[in-house]
């Protein structure tokens, strides 16, 4: 307001009086990610480009032509100016954006400017030199840079030249600084990622445990849970309790601890045990009370065809108190009828 | 895709959605090249018009489009001329689109095989596709991977119907992997090595996969069909335009 402070909310704000809005700015927390590493992490819009967002600055022109310009070399302190016009320093006290002073400002345009008629294009309008005070003018503050400040931008890799290439061409089998120095120590988490122990290849961190295996030994989706004693993994590594695995009821979000709960299983002789998989553990059937109908039932749960031959029989003969199990033998899968998908 | 799970948002960019106005979705289609897709013909059964028909890539949630997402409209639509809607031989077409994909990460065309190339027995591959999954269709792309079946074998599953060398089988005989209504059209890819993927195979035909009796899925045969889909985008891009 024009009598006071900005309030939150400069322009539904019910707190000024109609007519007391003045065109107050907020500080808000740099995310222009060129800008990232500046000694300062408020900024105001609009800034000194006319851009009225964080947003609007991200995708123009300016924003991806300073980041091409700084690779030519032609000022240590280029990229400093850009941001300083892009996200404009904001002083959280009085909620104003401090320009760049005027040196910076004429020493990048004289040393750059030339750089970018040879490609044909032009400085960016609205960088008028004499619109940023003089340092130490008219009791203005404005920003120059510090003898430390670092010239390459987080998206940029710094050659030991000094030179800021992008850091998407760091290892990229290409080299882009004069020495050669972006193709040097390029591992996996040279680039930002995550190595395969068995062949080297390089995933995304967000690929680490996200319930696809991406190395082939899928070693990334290894040790992502850490389940107690009395639980099992899920396939999407939730824990769910033993107990609950192949007990009829869906458990883990993925309904893995619902697959594969009945088999046959062929030990050495080529019988074929009917298997059931209940908490977490494989048994035989025993025959107690088997009906026939439960045979049928059997094959059917697992897609097979009948009918089927169930025969009872010892699992160790040598251990004759052993009980009997269920030997199945089921029919083909019944044909299929045919379905344009 | 029965027995599957989600797929990562552009991990098939090569995937595509042959959609209309009225139905939403009704097929799936593979990108392979700038302005072609492949598909099979029995998806323009009683749709032959390409005024009916758009395609969108670079998509994984039908319902939430998203800003890699790309709609074009089709051009052209070529369905081999021995197809036969009874007897599903030759089921496979090509589809020309009124304005080149920008090619990015998640709109990308897949290779296609040499003429005599041909995937073994016994390999696996994925299918992918917004088809049944058995209790619903998806929003989400689904992803299965499928283990190639020989002909012989495949045709034990399916007496009456022949198998023939256009075709491709694929899946387990548990049926617990395999396509369904709503995947046709869609890819049978298979990673080579150096992690090239090619395309093998077009969903097509299969058990009615929601019932109980299941088998594994019928593919078309790509390999079979390189020389007249080469022709057909020779003819219609230098010759008919």
């Amino acid at each position: 307001c024009i009598s006071a402070f900005c309030s939150d909310s400069c322009g539904s704000s019910s707190l000024c009086s109609t007519n007391s809005r003045t065109n107050c700015s907020q500080c808000e927390l740099i995310t222009l990610e060129l800008c990232m590493n500046l000694p300062y992490n408020f900024t105001s819009y609009p800034n000194y480009l006319g851009h009225r967002t964080q947003k609007e600055a991200s995708i123009s022109w300016e924003s991806s032509l300073f980041p091409d310009l700084v690779q030519t070399n032609c000022y240590k302190y280029l990229m400093f100016f850009a941001c300083t016009i892009l996200v404009p320093k904001c002083d959280p006290r009085i909620h104003e954006r401090i320009p760049p002073c005027r040196a910076l400002c004429e020493h990048s345009k004289e040393r750059c400017e030339s750089v970018l008629g040879i490609v044909g294009l032009q400085w960016p309008e609205d960088t008028d030199c004499t619109q940023f005070p003089e340092e130490n003018s008219d009791n203005q503050t404005c920003l120059t840079p510090d003898e430390d400040v670092e010239e390459c931008s987080p998206s940029h890799f710094k050659c030991r030249s000094g030179r800021c290439v992008l850091a998407s061409r760091r290892c990229d089998g290409q080299a882009d600084c004069e020495d050669d120095s972006d193709e040097e120590n390029c591992g996996c988490r040279e680039r930002g990622l995550w190595e395969c122990p068995s062949n080297k290849l390089c995933i995304k961190h967000t690929m680490i445990c996200d319930g696809f295996p991406d190395c082939p030994d899928k070693l990334d989706e290894k040790n992502c849970s850490f389940c107690k004693e009395d639980e099992l993994e899920c396939a999407n590594h939730y824990c769910v309790p033993r107990e609950l695995w192949c007990d009829g009821q869906l458990d883990c979000a993925d309904k893995s601890d619902e697959w594969s709960c009945v088999n046959l299983s062929k030990n050495m002789s080529s019988l074929t045990f009917l298997t059931i998989h209940r908490s977490a553990t494989d048994y035989h059937v025993c025959a107690d009370d088997w009906q026939e109908n439960l045979s049928q039932l059997a094959c059917k749960q697992m897609g097979l065809g009948g009918p089927p031959m169930t025969d009872i029989v010892q699992e160790h003969e040598q251990l004759p108190h052993q009980k009997c199990r269920v030997l199945l033998y089921c029919g083909r899968r019944p044909a299929a009828r045919m379905s344009k998908r | 895709i029965l027995g599957g799970r989600t797929s990562r948002p552009g991990r098939w960019p090569w995937q595509c959605s042959l959609q209309s106005d009225q139905s939403g979705h009704i097929c799936g289609c593979v990108l392979i090249a700038k302005k072609w897709l492949l598909t099979v013909a029995h998806c323009f059964e009683g749709r032959e018009s390409p005024a009916v028909w758009k395609v969108v890539f670079g998509i994984n949630n039908l319902d939430h489009p998203s800003v890699f997402m790309q709609t074009r409209l089709v051009k052209t639509i070529i369905l081999h001329p021995r197809y036969n809607r009874a007897v599903v031989d030759y089921d496979i077409s090509i589809v020309e689109l009124n304005e080149a994909v920008n090619e990015t990460s998640y709109v990308r065309p897949i290779c296609l095989p040499s003429g005599g190339q041909l995937v073994e027995p016994d390999t696996y591959c994925y299918i992918t596709g917004w088809g049944h999954m058995g209790n619903k269709m998806p929003f989400k792309l689904q992803e299965g991977e499928v283990r190639i079946i020989s002909l012989e074998q495949c045709q034990s599953y399916f007496d009456m119907k022949t198998i023939t060398t256009r075709m491709l089988c694929a899946g387990y005989e548990s049926g617990s992997v395999d396509s369904c209504m709503g995947d046709s059209g869609g890819p049978l890819v298979c990673e080579h090595p150096a992690g090239r993927w090619t395309l093998f195979g077009l969903t097509s035909w299969g058990s009615v996969c929601f019932s109980k009796v299941l088998g594994p899925g019928v593919y078309r045969n790509v390999s079979h069909f390189i020389d007249w889909i080469e022709r057909q985008i020779y003819i219609h891009t230098f010759l008919l335009n």
